[in-house]
């Protein structure tokens, strides 16, 4: 059995940490912090035009999320960036030039899709280093697996320590969850030193 | 690699209308 | 020992305390209670002329964090509010008129912080409660010092009352932990009856 005392200090640690953007690690790729994203390469936002702005009653534009919401750290329903299809890029560059040793991908928790199900989430993904934003195959950094039953929010270490520091990566995601139309990234998140 | 290894040719310029954010002179205080 | 049911009182009511802005108590200061930012006197925000906001590849203006955004509650890297140097003033017009009683000061935690540290966080500040925006001199309601190595979020208890009731209150920033050319300020509560 614990006493009071300790089980208060564990529920403070475990809030203090939450409250640091629940793991505790800086996210060099977080756009507040002075990450960015520098391109998607081929792949294409999926464009749904649904939701129409208007003033006045007059239609203005219809909105969809860009792929900065990827880097920015709001992961309620809809809060992602759709892209067409299962195959997708993002190339971010990160704060300052780091090793990467660490990776996250968020995606809405299930119990939260209005569907019941989170198929439009990725599933097979690589992370890569790259010199230059142009650079067509950088250093792979690691290749990784989202896993629909898992945790809303995955860590994944990247493999031995490349010994090289980058300050542009690029995500690429292979596959879905089994979405026909496009795959949903809620946050993309780089660790390391 | 993409199956058959086709290549990812550059984005195309049209495309949604987004504000775009680029840190171009060092990180934000 | 404690019995299950007690620790899950004491894991609800940390939850409890923590959804209701963390402190439980009301922050007459916040931008969307009615607070807002009156003046910042003489001093100026720092421009680093960094992120770019474009349209189709063209330039559109530099983004910069403006004075407002210390008193919202968004505390992720970045979203402070910097100005030039060690020195500075915030006059903050509070949603009502209270007895000012405390005080919060928070800070982006170092364990996210990109630089891994916070030497642009204040350290020594004042706090006074003005009878109008001009008044150059108000009363002091308490001298205090942000502590680097404490807690990100730390609460300072007002001098003795002073008893009188204010509607607009300064804060005046003296130093910070080293940063040798601007300030940042995640967030500033002001809390009373």
């Amino acid at each position: 059995g614990i006493t009071e005392a300790q089980a208060l200090a564990i529920v403070n640690n475990a809030l203090k940490l939450y409250s640091q953007d629940r793991t505790g690690m800086v996210d060099f790729a977080l756009e507040s912090g002075g990450g960015s994203i520098l391109s998607t390469r081929c792949s294409e936002t999926y464009e749904t035009k649904t939701a129409l702005i208007s003033v006045f009653g007059i239609p203005l534009w219809y909105h969809s999320q860009s792929p900065r919401i990827v880097i920015q750290p709001d992961i309620y329903p809809g809060n992602c960036w759709a892209f067409k299809g299962s195959q997708g890029y993002l190339v971010v560059r990160l704060s300052m030039m780091i090793y990467p040793t660490a990776f996250t991908i968020e995606h809405v928790p299930k119990t939260l899709s209005p569907t019941g199900n989170i198929t439009s989430a990725p599933k097979d993904f690589s992370v890569y280093g790259l010199d230059s934003e142009y650079q067509e195959e950088g250093m792979l950094l690691g290749q990784f697996v989202y896993d629909q039953e898992g945790e809303s929010l995955q860590l994944f270490q990247a493999m031995k320590s490349p010994g090289k520091a980058f300050q542009i990566v690029e995500l690429r995601i292979f596959s879905n969850w089994g979405h026909p139309e496009y795959t949903c990234l809620y946050r993309f998140r780089v660790h390391g030193e | 690699p993409p199956p058959g290894g086709t290549p990812c040719p550059p984005p195309r310029l049209h495309g949604p209308l987004h504000l775009v954010l680029s840190y171009v002179n060092g990180p934000p205080p």
